[in-house]
Parts: structure tokens; sequence; C-alpha cells
């Protein structure tokens, strides 16, 4: 089962720390992107790691594409070139695949979901978020995340969600809908309506175990308190968890696959 | 007495509420400034805000020059330009009124201290902060702040202040030196070397007051725990309240006039 994974925002957001957090592994540090010294900042090419993790009993082949460098210049015009060129070029790479005598055994490494990273700064979408998103929406799942979501309170996390919302509506950029399954169970239903409400994700991530009131939790620890990250009155990284990598991962590749894919496809062919 | 501070940095960093904070005052709600529609995150024009207010006893004539957009662009070359040209009209006024036959009552409005605010993002400075820095330190006493520091538990904040003051030595970035008095009191001694070892002071901004422990407190009310930003174990803010308002503010002036002002004014005649 292959899934391919995109990661783009600033650096220090949080992205490595997240997705280690989620895929409970030391993805980042293995590859040495977590050491601050072996990034070149400055660097746009994007680059991949591809790790196997068993998730939920399934084998999962996971390939993660970073961008580093994205957004970190004075002059941030056209970043988001590396990230079309890469998206496009897998595309390309499956097209070809595709006419081949001998197609079963082709991996698919087309990018199936683009996790993008809002800061939890600003008074909603900065204008570099508005022009990346609008560069991305057809080309790829977008699934917006709001970064170090420990910096709100829950007043100023709703309102700021509120926010970004209504300027992804007004720039008319779309990002990845979740379908409204026909769910037989009340509960699966009443899951995924909160699902839905809870877009921009506020995530924290945490590779560190900490002490909360005794017992161990993966969380960050302040002087005013311990964040518990699996704490769903704390952030949405359980909600995103369970999204991605449970119940929504086959449909991200489904999407892909049938309607971004099949655009390209038809944009090139009719060349 | 008149006071000119310069506020510098990415819109939603903090800077009105900690502008308020530190003066216990509306300023930012009475000029418009803390409603976001009213802002115009596009433009870089400089604004000021005169205020009078009382502090220790002592009537203080406050010029706030605020500076939005800063940092706002996909493309922000240059954009400390603005910024600029402010300082050096401020310097130009005041020349040209030095000249003057009658000069006792010129005010003045010279830039005692431009507050450069970091966001608690990053692994260090970003390239913007240094360039604009650059530009910056000949003409003003910079005085960077780290934002938000509840961003960051104390091991990350000693790691990113120690990452940022690395980068300014490294880039050659005079900022503002605290100067060590003759302290007849111990106390005094040991409260300015506090001071000195604190820089970039990590502040967190708050407008409201909350509930801690039975206690009213000014701070931010998290589902984890409750900041105090009166707090030395939180955050810098009484130390950079202190400093700003209390022990420097007449250094803060004389750099200006005796150090900053003379490059400007040599630089000017000598054409
Ligand atoms: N406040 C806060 N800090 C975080 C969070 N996640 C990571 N960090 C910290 O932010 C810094 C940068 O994290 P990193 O994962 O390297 O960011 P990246 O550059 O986007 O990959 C580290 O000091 C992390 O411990 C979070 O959810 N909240
Ligand atoms: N986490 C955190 N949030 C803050 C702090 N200071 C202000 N805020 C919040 O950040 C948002 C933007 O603040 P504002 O003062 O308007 O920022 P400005 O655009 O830089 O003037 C508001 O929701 C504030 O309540 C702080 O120290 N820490």
């Amino acid at each position: 089962f292959e899934f391919s994974l995109m990661v783009v925002g600033a650096s220090g957001l949080g992205k490595s720390t997240l997705i280690n957090s989620l895929f409970l592994t030391d993805l980042y540090v293995d590859n040495g992107y977590h050491s601050p010294n072996q990034r070149l900042p400055k660097t746009t090419t994007t680059q991949c790691s591809a790790v196997h993790i068993i998730e939920g009993g399934v084998r999962l082949q996971l390939t993660l594409v970073d961008t580093p460098g994205f957004g970190e210049l004075v002059d941030n015009t056209e970043c988001w070139d590396p990230i079309l060129k890469y998206i496009d070029s897998r595309y390309e790479e499956f097209l070809t695949s595709e006419s081949r005598v001998n197609r079963q055994n082709n991996p698919d490494l087309r990018v199936h979901a683009c996790l993008y990273f809002i800061a939890p700064n600003g008074h909603g979408l900065k204008q570099l978020d508005i022009d990346f998103m609008k560069q991305l929406h057809k080309k790829v799942n977008i699934v917006p995340i709001i970064a170090k979501a420990d910096t709100f309170s829950p007043e100023e996390c709703r309102a700021f969600k509120h926010k970004i919302l209504q300027d992804i509506n007004q720039h008319g950029i779309e990002i990845y809908n979740f379908p409204d399954y026909d769910f037989e169970d009340e509960e699966d239903a009443r899951t995924n309506k909160k699902l839905k409400e809870s877009i921009p994700f506020a995530v924290i991530g945490s590779n560190t175990v900490v002490e909360q009131n005794g017992k161990k939790v993966r969380g960050r620890s302040y002087p005013w308190g311990v964040v518990d990250i699996e704490n769903d009155e704390h952030c949405d990284f359980n909600t995103l968890r369970n999204m991605l990598v449970r119940t929504h991962m086959q449909d991200l590749k489904d999407v892909t696959n049938n309607i971004l894919y099949e655009r390209y496809r038809i944009q090139k062919l009719s060349k």
C-alpha cells in the first residue's frame, strides 16, 4: 500500500516534528532532516524519503516529500515552482508507465496529499499562502494545517480558523473536500461531521514524552502547564491522524487518480 | 519628556498587544490599529500616534511609530526603505531645527528605539531579519524581541536566544548595547547583569486579565494552563518594561543624540 505525502511550509513551523508524531517514527531524524545544521534553508529542491511503516496492521510504503526553503527568501516570487515541477513530473512518470505493455508493478509516486502549514501568526492567510494554494489546488489535494496551534487560546483558534476559511472561499481556493460517506454507523457519521467542522486542523506536534499529573503523555511541557497532543481539547492532532492514516487515505488516493491526475492527463494528451 | 518608539515586525506577531501591555493603555485600539479590518496590510507607510501617558510619575510624550505591511508581500525586497526614510527625515528635521536661532522648544521626534519583533518560528534569524537589521543598525537603537514567546518551552527559548545572538554576531549586526553603569547598589548591578543576559527579550503580551489559582493576572488562558506575563519564569516582559520605561530610556535617547544622530549629521554636512 503506497502513499505519498508532501509537506510544505516555512522553516520552523514544526513540520518534521509533526510528521514524526503522526507516524510515531523518527523519519526525519534518521534522514538528517531534523538537524538544523544539516539543512540548507536556501534550497528549494524537494527532497524525498521513502519509509516502510506499519499502520493499523497495514504495511505502508510512505513517501515523504519535503520542500525545504519554501518561503525563506526576501523575495519569494514563484517559490512554488519546484513544487509544481515535482508534482507534474510524478504525473508524467505515471502517464508514461500507464501506456506500457507491462504496467502491473509500477510504483505510484504521485503526491496523494499536500499538508500545507499555515503559521499561527498573522490575521489570516498571508499573500504567499494564497498564491501558493492557487497554484497548487488543481494539481494536488491540499490539506491546510494550522501549525504550532499552542500559540492560540481556544477563542483565538476559532477566530483564526474562521478567517482562514473565509480567505480560502474569497480567493476561490479548492482544498481537499472530505466526502460525506454513507455512514451506517451513527457514531461514524458524527465523527465525520466533527472532522469537517475542524478544518483547518490546528495541530501541535511532539517527539517528547512528558509528565502530566503523574501520567506520561506525548506533549510539550511549559512552566504554566503541559500540552497533551492527543487530547482533543488541546488540538486536532488525533483528528488529523485519523483522517490521514485511517479513514481518508484511500479517498485521497482516489481523488488524486480519478480527478487530479485525469486533469493532467487530459491537458497533456490534448496538446 | 519625549520618547519615540518604533515597532517593526510582520503582522500578527503581537506588536499592538505588547505596546498596550507595556504602557497599560489601549493606544492601538483607540487608533483603530487593533482591528484587522482597518488594516491595509499591503501598505508600508509608517504611521504615528502620539500619546501622553504617565509612567512612574513622569509625564511622557510617547510617539509610537508603527510600520504596517513590513514583510507582508511575496517579494519583500527593500521593504525597509520607508522605515529608513522615516528615520532619516526625523534626523533631517532635527538638523534643520538645530540651526535655527530659536531652537528651545523644538520637539524631538527622532526615533529613540526600534523594537524589532522576531517570529518564534524558524531556527534562527530569517534572511529578512538579517537584511533589515543591517540596514538599520547604524541609524537607530535596535532592541530585538522574540515575539509570542509562549510558543517556546524554556529549553527551546534558551536555544533560540543563543542562535539569534550567534546570527547577530556572525553578520556583524550592532544591536543596542546596555551600558554597564557604575552601580552603587549590589542589587542594581545584579539586575543589570541579568538584563544583559536575557537579550533578546522573549516576550508575551496580553490585554486581558485572566484567573490563575484564584488571583487575577494579566495573561493568556490555555486549556493546559495560564500564562502570567509579569512572571519572570514565564517570559521577559517585566525585564523589557523595566529597561525601556525605567532604567534605560535616558540612555536610549543619549545614544540616539550623541552617536546615531551625530553620524547622520556628519555624513550630511560633509557632502
Ligand atoms: N510551540 C510548538 N512548538 C513546536 C511544535 N512542533 C514543533 N515545535 C518546535 O518547533 C521547533 C522547530 O520544529 P521542526 O519540526 O524542526 O520544524 P520544521 O523546520 O518545520 O521541520 C522545534 O524546537 C520543535 O520542538 C508545536 O506544535 N508547537
Ligand atoms: N501566543 C501569543 N499570542 C499573542 C501574544 N500577543 C498577542 N497575541 C495574539 O496574537 C494576535 C495578534 O496580535 P496583535 O497584537 O494584533 O498583532 P500585530 O499584528 O503584530 O499588532 C491576537 O490574537 C493576540 O491576542 C503573545 O505574546 N503570545
